[in-house]
């Protein structure tokens, strides 16, 4: 089953 | 000072339901240009972003910018005492403490005004980058809307895929399998119309219950734009003569 990702994988803090 | 009157309430209302049972204490962002929110839901998995433009309030002012900590739960509360054709000011002193809210009936018979009180949140802005997508869906937001809600009744994973011809939306769960594939089409009916602009074809995985709260944005606009790239998080907007409400939602990938 695909693993749900959290936005932090792709977004950094601004 | 800040000042906005919003002579169509009822978007107001609109945006606020759309939005409350994801993030329920957001951080408004208030300047002379626009009022905006970025916030992300309590397992950071989607986040949501809305602009309002100052020039499309009837009446905008703000004089200097300001951070006005907002409990969504509470401004919906208070947003629900607002008639579906009143206009709505809202209002705050530099250095707020509450946000004025202040309802007026069409014909002025009836005026209710609250104070809503503010919070100090920390912000946990995140750095969107600019990005070109390698797919851009353009749809009606009800037929999304209801390909979403009809497919969670199979599971709770949308694969979406989109070419240069079609866009497919499939399920897989434990009664079987399925899928709705649409495409590309310009048909005069707006529930029909589709519109694809592939550079890439892309292939990926969702959660549906994100999904279909964003879709509480379709009474806000006909038309919902997806934008899709491979491994990043989609894009779901929302646009209205008032400004735009998007969502974003991290992808479900293979480990």
């Amino acid at each position: 089953k695909p693993a749900q990702m959290v936005l932090e994988n792709f977004f950094g803090k601004a | 000072m800040f000042e906005a009157l919003l002579g169509n309430g009822l978007i107001l209302k609109k945006i606020i339901e759309s939005i409350k049972e994801l993030v329920t204490e957001v951080n408004f962002e208030v300047t002379s240009e626009a009022i905006s929110l970025q916030a992300m839901d309590a397992s950071h998995v989607a986040l949501v972003v809305l602009v309002l433009r100052a020039s499309e309030f009837e009446e905008y002012r703000c004089d200097r910018p300001q951070t006005l900590g907002v409990s969504i739960t509470n401004l919906a509360k208070l947003l629900k005492i607002a008639g579906n054709d009143d206009s709505i000011i809202l209002r705050a002193e530099d250095e707020a403490h509450v946000l004025t809210l202040v309802f007026t009936g069409k014909n002025n018979e009836k005026m209710c005004e609250f104070n809503l009180n503010l919070l100090t949140l920390d912000s946990e802005h995140l750095g969107i980058p600019e990005q070109e997508y390698s797919a851009e869906v353009t749809m009606s937001s009800s037929e999304f809307s209801r390909i979403c809600r009809e497919l969670t009744q199979v599971t709770d994973t949308l694969n979406l895929s989109v070419d240069k011809e079609s866009v497919k939306f499939a399920v897989s769960g434990d009664i079987g399998t399925g899928s709705i594939t649409m495409k590309a089409n310009n048909s005069d009916k707006s529930e029909e119309k589709l519109i694809l602009n592939v550079s890439d074809t892309v292939s990926m995985a969702f959660a549906l219950r994100y999904l279909n709260l964003f879709n509480k944005a379709s009474s806000l606009s006909d038309e919902v734009v997806l934008s899709l790239s491979p491994e990043v998080p989609v894009v779901l907007k929302f646009a209205f003569d008032l400004g735009e409400l998007k969502y974003f939602l991290a992808p479900k990938i293979a480990e």
